[in-house]
């Protein structure tokens, strides 16, 4: 034995990177797995103990791809992948490197505002750049509904019922994707003219206030608009407490005055109807429109119509990729990703917008909703919180943390948005 | 990222002589912000 040690000739043999890697990947699943699956019966144990349960995390059933997937930590990737991209790039690097990323996502450089490359510090800043004065004209029409972004269109259709329609694999009840709760007004009054008493309520807290300009503008922005008041006792100014109600109290951003809130409250329980079915023998019906936002695409997103967003729903799901292949392979996706459900009105009635996020564009940006964070540890910890509180008052957690806008002259009822008017966009990471 | 939007519009009618929303888009086209999705 000591001579085969001593005399046996040693040879060394490169191994393949590929095989290096499949192995660590392969350790880093195992790893995954096990302390899920501890984790899994660590929690079953605590519910034993009837420990109030956190927020239900969901496991979509799909090919082993979406198994794989769903294992994997995607908020903390798109984090990551968020810091990655705001690293500074080098002054020179700059220009071949978006040169490189506009040949490769197919971005056409001749529409961006900024000519000059270098002033983009990184990569999340030059995803977000914004496109040349008239580089998307609107359409003529008035009666138009415009595409909200540059993207694909994958799926649109009407609604019948509560699903919508099944296209490609891809089935979603409307309730679980605006969240259950929405408001009926906004249809049931959608022909109503505009209520002159709550206008001149309205006018006379304005005028009280100075501000006649602002009210003018604003009951012109309704009239030419055709957008009914849904709300009328928004300007009731009821002494009722704005804090009773311990879901508005949770609300980061509340901006409404306690009228508006003792009527959302009037709203929340009106909405016990089912919304989404038009009243028997109305003459409109919902529809639906999907477009899918490749990664070289511009990320700003617009107002489609002239409309009034009133509340929004911030849902703090999952960061599932959203590409058209994991939107036929996932029935349900967007209503298991973060996603923010703008609820409003246009003068055909309901009206509502609803940004997606992703894995690598998880965060979500509504230019006028200041307090909104998306894709934040802060987020995951409040609706945690919000689940926990929800289940200890014996309530169904609904979902989404809810907030409402409302306007500066109180004749609207929420915030007022033109067609083609720059909303927000979506953010690397 | 994606962008949905439902939204409640008009049927069309002829016996009443309404005009309804029709889409003005294909499945899979490439649309730019601006375009007409549909028209009322």
């Amino acid at each position: 034995l000591r001579r085969a040690l001593n005399d046996s000739k040693i040879k060394w043999y490169p191994i393949p990177v590929g095989l290096g890697i499949g192995f660590l990947g392969f350790v880093q699943f195992y790893k995954t797995q096990a302390r899920e699956r501890e984790r899994l019966e660590k929690e079953s144990s605590q519910e034993q103990e009837s420990r109030p349960r956190k927020r239900p995390r969901v496991r979509p059933d799909g090919p082993w791809q979406v198994q794989v997937m769903s294992t994997l930590p995607l908020k903390a990737m798109s984090r990551l992948w968020g810091k990655f991209n705001e690293l500074t790039i080098p002054y020179y690097l700059r220009v071949p490197g978006f040169k490189l990323y506009s040949f490769i996502f197919g971005v056409n450089l001749d529409e961006v505002s900024e000519p000059d490359l270098h002033v983009y510090p990184n990569l999340a800043s030059f995803f977000y750049r914004t496109l040349k004065p008239g580089a998307r004209p609107l359409d003529p029409d008035l009666n138009a509904l415009l595409s909200p972004s540059d993207g694909r269109v994958l799926q649109f259709g009407k609604i019948d019922g509560n699903d919508i329609e099944q296209v490609k694999g891809m089935t979603y009840t409307v309730d679980a994707l605006l969240g259950k709760h929405t408001p009926t007004p906004s249809i049931s009054s959608r022909k109503s003219e505009p209520n002159t008493e709550s206008t001149e309520r309205g006018r006379a807290e304005k005028e009280q206030r100075g501000d006649e300009e602002l009210v003018k503008a604003d009951e012109e922005f309704a009239r030419v608009n055709g957008i009914s008041y849904t709300i009328p006792n928004l300007l009731s100014g009821s002494s009722e407490e704005s804090h009773d109600n311990p879901k508005i109290e949770d609300q980061s951003a509340v901006h409404s005055s306690p009228g508006a809130v003792s009527q959302v409250r009037a709203d929340l329980a009106l909405a016990e109807k089912p919304w989404y079915a038009a009243s028997p023998g109305s003459k409109s019906s919902l529809y639906y429109a999907v477009v899918y936002l490749a990664p070289g695409d511009y990320h700003r997103f617009h107002s489609p119509a002239n409309w009034v967003v009133e509340r929004r729903r911030h849902f703090a799901g999952e960061l599932y990729s959203v590409s058209p292949y994991l939107q036929r392979t996932l029935p349900g996706l967007f209503t298991l990703n973060e996603r923010i459900v703008l609820l409003g009105r246009w003068r055909w009635g309901f009206f509502s917008y609803i940004p997606v996020g992703a894995t690598n564009v998880g965060s979500i940006k509504i230019n006028f909703d200041k307090e909104l964070r998306t894709n934040s540890l802060l987020t995951d910890t409040a609706a945690d919180r919000a689940a926990e509180e929800a289940s200890a008052r014996g309530e169904p957690y609904s979902g989404f943390a809810e907030a409402t806008y409302s306007d500066a002259s109180a004749v609207l009822g929420g915030h007022a948005l033109r067609r083609g008017e720059e909303m927000g966009g979506f953010q690397l990471g | 990222s994606t962008i949905v939007l439902v939204f409640e519009a008009p049927i069309a009618d002829p016996a009443g002589g309404k005009r309804g929303f029709t889409w003005a888009v294909e499945r899979g086209q490439k649309i730019k912000m601006g375009q007409a999705l549909g028209h009322v």
